[in-house]
């Protein structure tokens, strides 16, 4: 479904060349939770941003859903992506004028629905997400972690074919952490992909696979036996 | 050498009122290390706001060093903190129109210091937290993690006589999260004073002491034999 080869990524500031990745071959079927793990800056959210179409790669040949994504236009990326994709981000990337409910919201209006049955779905993904009582505020008002689960409730309200999450629970303590893979873990069951890169080995152990980069390369990859 | 006594807060936001802390009762001796734990949402970062200067309470009071800071002047304020606080922000506050060094340097601007001894510092703590080659860059061009080890070596530059770090290991890798977690304790056999918010037990247990947070009250304090 998801099928990178030899993905190199390359940053370019000022006359300093920065090898984010490098030589990534990696398949990810339909259906599949896999856990993306390894030291800060070895490259994690570069590849999240390259399979969620938000970067492009400097070499090498990504093929979503078949079809080669090289080249894809702006516009036909950003189609699939709303389709498709629910990405929650590291730094969360809250909409600051807009208060909790507008921001969940948001990620409905591409989507066929009354604005009734919008407004229903923002409320449930809220009240699971533990942030009911925050929904009018803005998200200067919020804690970390609530502005944390701003973000995976902006992610998940669509139940989107796949999940991109990076780093989702690193601002919750252990019971908001959980709760956070047990919606990933059911939002699985229901069919969903996910891509979840994380610091933690108790919640990589949700996933069916584990994929360890280190310095822009797989180095290892591990099977789950548990999940 | 830090009281709070009765320490209520309460933010308004239009027509709500959120009680963030209610009859805070801590006190703090020099060269303690202390860990705050509790769920998302129940006053950490509004409890260190406070202990750093930067937030006023809505009732009770606050001795600095034996002196009462209500109604102390902004400017007061601001020079107690450049004197004696470092504190590591749960979302960074990296400026970012300077480069890495540059944010660490900004921290010796008030100390008397040569350029030339100014800048050795910078060098070495960016050492520390492995990120020297990254220091010609801007924030935005780091990892999250990077960008997180740029907030600690600003706020341990100077070596501060008080570290008020905020989740200062959630986007990290447990490697460097240790690393982080052993400059806290090398600075804190120095004489340092150090009150972490963590959500890691691991590394709470650094500390000599974790004091526990629900809902804005104080609901246990332990003492940590290990330590
Ligand atoms: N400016 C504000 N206006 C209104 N409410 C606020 C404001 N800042 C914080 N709050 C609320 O005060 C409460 C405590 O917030 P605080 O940031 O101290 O929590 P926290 O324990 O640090 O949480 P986390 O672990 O998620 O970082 C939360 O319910 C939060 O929504
Ligand atoms: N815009 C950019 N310009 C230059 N270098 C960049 C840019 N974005 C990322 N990098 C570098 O690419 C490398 C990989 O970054 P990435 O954000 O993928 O790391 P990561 O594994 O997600 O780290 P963390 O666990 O700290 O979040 C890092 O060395 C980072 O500094
Ligand atoms: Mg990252
Ligand atoms: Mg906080």
């Amino acid at each position: 479904m998801l099928r990178l080869e030899e993905i190199t990524k390359i940053y370019h500031s000022g006359e300093v060349e920065t090898t984010a990745l490098e030589g990534i071959t990696l398949n990810i079927d339909r259906g599949e939770f896999i856990a993306v793990m390894g030291p800060s800056g070895c490259g994690k959210s570069t590849l999240l941003n390259i399979i969620g179409l938000l970067d492009s790669t400097t070499s090498g040949s990504y093929y979503f859903n078949g079809s080669n994504v090289a080249g894809a236009s702006e516009a036909k990326l950003a189609n699939i992506r709303k389709e498709n994709i629910g990405f929650i981000f590291q730094s969360f990337n809250l909409i600051h004028e807009l208060t909790v409910a507008e921001n969940v919201e948001i990620a409905l209006l591409y989507h066929k629905m009354s604005a009734k049955e919008r407004r229903a779905r923002v409320h449930e993904v809220l009240e699971r997400m533990g942030i009911t009582h925050r929904a009018d505020h803005r998200p200067s008002q919020l804690s970390g972690g609530q502005q944390q689960r701003v973000a995976i409730a902006r992610a998940l309200v669509s139940q989107p074919k796949i999940i991109l999450a990076d780093e989702p629970t690193g601002n919750l303590d252990s019971i908001h952490g959980d709760e956070v893979m047990q919606m990933l873990t059911e939002l699985n069951h229901d069919g969903a992909t996910i891509i979840m890169v994380t610091h933690s080995t108790r919640h990589a152990s949700y996933a069916q696979r584990i994929v360890n980069l280190f310095d822009g390369h797989i180095v290892t990859e591990s099977t789950n036996r548990r999940a």
